[in-house]
């Protein structure tokens, strides 16, 4: 089983987006998928046609009780895929857990004991550096950080590095980083540059698929569906489908 | 003098690049302005030229500890606009101040402690609702919310009303909150449909200046200018600076 977090702490760059639609993907390419939403805005969840507000249980109740992440994951959202939801009342976790020992252990444990059987698991993260975003690099092997081409998304990219050798220096666990380019759009005169400076960030670790900019990707997310479902021909469709068969290959 | 916050939880929609040129088409207009950078990431600063890794003091230290505003300052970023800005050490500040009382008027006591005089300051926040925001929206009378054309960006505005709500109930103190249309494609389809639900959250809190969408604005931001000295004749000069006279004009 591979676990990967999509990571940035830059907000609107994709994180998302290329978590429901890689999740479908996977699922299309017959893997058993589990997205985990731990981002409070529960757009993971809203994305994929749940409404966070009328959500029981989720993700708040597996990092702050004993809930199992078995008890709280919606079955076969699409053929292989199942969600584990999340909504505003995960903003409460992280006061919550301020005084616990361990706790950016929370959903590592939480996956340890799952008993559903998975072939990935993708975990969406919220735009910040803080406890939510170190449990999903504790609970992974992999991640990856979408790159919008904007100067201030480069910008925050040596920074997230460095976090993620914190993590390893202090777990003694490697996360092997990708970078993926999105919202590309060739038309644009910098682009070509900036994709440049991302592959001197992240060498031979940046993904060969770029993500171009799609409307039909934000239309998607409307209707609570990835875009494997709503338009499975849509640019959008194509590049996430052609990252999830890189994200295939590396398996051997 | 007027403290305007720019919020939004949800990334990537606008924000800093609202409070970096909403401030320099005030200062145009003889406002004397101070934009107070509350983001760790550090990009209202970066995109004032400023490089965040570079700073000896900035908002952290009037944060957390005695330093006063008014030694931060970095003084006519462009005729009539100062600059206090942040890096990413303004992400201890959260757990460094967690158990101390009343941490979230750090900022308000900071701005009623200020030596200069302004007409405008203007605060920029990072995408979350976290105690840095709660600082921001303590200290000011007002706040806009920059809001993109998009399903995931509708979905957490009732939430940001609430909050405001109860900033208001627990201190007694009101914040007017203003929505902004930004990166506004018309050509995309379900852009009116958006544009009408945000006018039914916000009714005529909603500034009839729309932001469209425009890649000088990028640009700008990689060079480290506001759009009002990197070209004042693009669309995003002319929609910030029609921005900023709507907000003059509320003076009155
Ligand atoms: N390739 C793309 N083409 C067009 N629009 C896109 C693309 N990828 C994402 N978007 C849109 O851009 C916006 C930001 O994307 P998304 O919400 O996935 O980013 P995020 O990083 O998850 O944001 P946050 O930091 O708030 O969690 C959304 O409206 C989404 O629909
Ligand atoms: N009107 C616009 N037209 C085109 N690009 C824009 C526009 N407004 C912002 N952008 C670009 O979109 C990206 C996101 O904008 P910005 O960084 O200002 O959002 P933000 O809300 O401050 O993000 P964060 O949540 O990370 O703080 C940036 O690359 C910026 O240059
Ligand atoms: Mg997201
Ligand atoms: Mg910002």
């Amino acid at each position: 089983m591979r676990t990967i977090s999509i990571i940035n702490q830059k907000g609107g760059c994709g994180k998302t987006t290329t978590a429901i639609n890689l999740s479908a993907s996977l699922a299309k390419l017959n893997r058993r998928v589990l997205l985990i939403d731990l981002d409070p805005q529960g757009h993971a969840s809203l994305g994929l046609n749940l409404k966070p507000e009328d959500l029981t249980k989720g993700m708040t109740e597996v990092l702050t009780q004993a809930t199992c992440l078995d008890d709280v994951i919606y079955e076969s959202i699409c053929p292989n895929l199942d969600l584990a939801p999340a909504n505003i009342t995960l903003s409460s976790a992280e006061p919550l857990l301020a005084s616990v020992s361990q706790k950016e252990q929370r959903l590592l444990s939480a996956i340890e004991a799952l008993r559903r059987s998975y072939h990935y698991i993708i975990i969406d993260s919220p735009p910040s550096l803080g406890m939510l975003t170190f449990n999903a690099l504790r609970a992974s092997d992999e991640a990856i950080v979408p790159v919008e081409m904007s100067f201030f998304s480069l910008h925050g990219l040596a920074k997230l590095i460095e976090i993620v050798d914190v993590v390893a220096r202090h777990t003694g666990h490697d996360v092997a980083v990708w970078a993926l380019a999105t919202m590309v759009n060739s038309r644009m005169r910098f682009a070509q540059e900036i994709l440049g400076e991302v592959q001197r960030h992240f060498m031979d670790r940046t993904f060969k698929t770029m993500i171009r900019n799609n409307v039909r990707l934000r239309e998607a997310a409307s209707h609570g569906l990835p875009i494997t479902e709503f338009d499975p021909h849509a640019k959008g469709a194509v590049d996430y489908m052609a990252l999830a068969q890189e994200v295939v290959l590396q398996e051997a």
